[in-house]
């Protein structure tokens, strides 16, 4: 099954 | 001092059911252009970006940027006081700690006004990288969350397969299999109701169903939404909120383990 990623791992914090 | 007053409850009500069930609380950052949110849900899996223009209030004045951090919670239990006609009005002094939104009948004889104590909330901005998505997608928002709504019987994941003949929505589970493909509308006559495709390549994403559903709780916003699609980026689900600016969800997609 796949799993669900963080949008942190796309978007960067500022 | 801060002052933004909207003809109808209805919509400040419409798009606080848009978010409330995926944010507990969220800042509303308004200035001369407007009111923005912006806020990841608690596990950091979508996020909900609202504008609001100033141009699209009756009346708007900001005369220094604020912060306002509220509980959503209690802006909704303040909302449901309101009749759809009411005229409402968010007001706030500068520096205040409290925001006072005001309720008005279209006759004027009642006059309702709730303060509600505003919050210091750790922000978290993400910077949201200027992206050419592979496909986009207009069709219309019920069909969306109708589909959002079936599909989420057989799976958690729904896989969204777009190519330029059309968008197809699968997911399978114990049930069995779903699927369902919508086809690119030949002519255009109402607007509202046309699936359009503007791609660039193919793409294959699989996204979380309990998601998607919170996203379509905006669906009486607008009568389109709009999908915008790119391998190994978040899914972009934008309604438009007429005259007035929008609401866009974030959601990152499932991956292979």
């Amino acid at each position: 099954t796949p799993i669900q990623n963080d949008l942190t791992e796309y978007f960067s914090l500022v | 001092m801060f002052e933004a007053r909207l003809g109808q409850a209805t919509i400040l009500k419409k798009i606080l059911d848009a978010i409330k069930d995926l944010l507990n609380e969220g800042t509303f950052d308004c200035s001369d252009s407007g009111i923005q949110l912006q806020a990841m849900d608690n596990s950091h899996v979508s996020l909900v970006s609202l504008t609001l223009r100033s141009d699209g209030f009756d009346k708007f004045r900001c005369d220094r940027n604020l912060s306002m951090g509220m509980n959503l919670g209690s802006m909704a239990k303040i909302l449901k006081c309101a009749n759809n006609e009411d005229n409402v009005t968010i007001k706030a002094q500068d520096n205040a700690d409290t925001v006072t939104i005001m309720f008005e009948s279209a006759n004027q004889e009642k006059v309702s006004d709730y303060g509600m104590k505003l919050m210091n909330l750790d922000q978290e901005h993400l910077g949201i990288p200027e992206t050419d998505y592979s496909c986009v997608v207009r069709m219309p928002a019920m069909e969306f969350a109708r589909i959002c709504r079936d599909l989420a019987q057989f799976s958690e994941s729904v896989v969204i397969c777009c190519t330029k003949e059309g968008v197809k929505f699968s997911a399978s589970g114990d049930v069995g299999t779903a699927n369902i493909k919508l086809a690119q509308t030949g002519n255009v006559d109402k607007e509202e109701e046309a699936v359009i495709i503007e791609m660039q390549e193919p793409v294959t994403l699989t996204f979380a169903c309990r998601y998607l559903n919170a996203f379509t709780k905006a669906t009486p916003l607008s009568t389109q939404v709009q999908l915008s699609m790119c391998a190994d980026v978040p899914l972009v689900v934008e309604y438009r909120i007429n005259e007035l600016g929008h609401i866009r969800y974030y959601l990152a997609p499932k991956i292979e383990d």
